[in-house]
């Protein structure tokens, strides 16, 4: 099983000043 | 919305020099890995919460306050492939901006990929909120 577990994060770096 | 927390093991940290990818944790877990059984020491228990304003480390023993990583600091986390009870995740350092894999040993490989997806579950609900912010 070569399934892994990975999550990237779409708000990474992004705030709500931008 | 409120958090999650889960007792884990930290086992350290390297720097690392892209945000994300799988090959790139892999080879960084291997390196904390070996360095904490290098070490000899029992790596630090801590609690981590989980929220979507980001991560939040406290000591275990001592209830102190060791860091918070913000949410938009956080780039990426992931269960190794192959130490499957090891839960990381990649955050830039507020100091100088440089790159960190943290990796947290869990009990066992479930609580490690319940880790995983409650972070993946604040990457979205941050995201939802700061859509509706923007």
């Amino acid at each position: 099983n070569t399934n892994t577990i990975h999550f990237d994060n779409p708000v990474y770096q992004k705030t709500t000043e931008d | 919305l409120e958090g999650m927390t889960f007792n884990l093991r930290h086992l350290g940290m390297t720097l690392v020099d892209q945000p994300k990818g799988e090959d790139l944790s892999a080879a960084a877990v291997k390196r904390i890995v070996a360095t904490a059984k290098a070490s000899g020491k029992k790596s630090e228990k801590v609690a981590l919460k989980v929220s979507p304003q980001g991560i939040v480390l406290h000591d275990s023993l001592t209830n102190k306050l060791l860091e918070k990583v913000s949410i938009y600091r956080i780039s990426y986390c992931t269960v190794d492939k192959l130490h499957d009870k090891v839960f990381a995740y990649i955050a830039q350092s507020t100091l100088n901006g440089t790159l960190e894999c943290h990796a947290y040993l869990c009990s066992k490989r479930k609580v490690a990929q319940a880790v995983a997806l409650t972070v993946a579950q604040a990457f979205t609900v941050a995201f939802e909120l700061w859509q509706v912010a923007k």
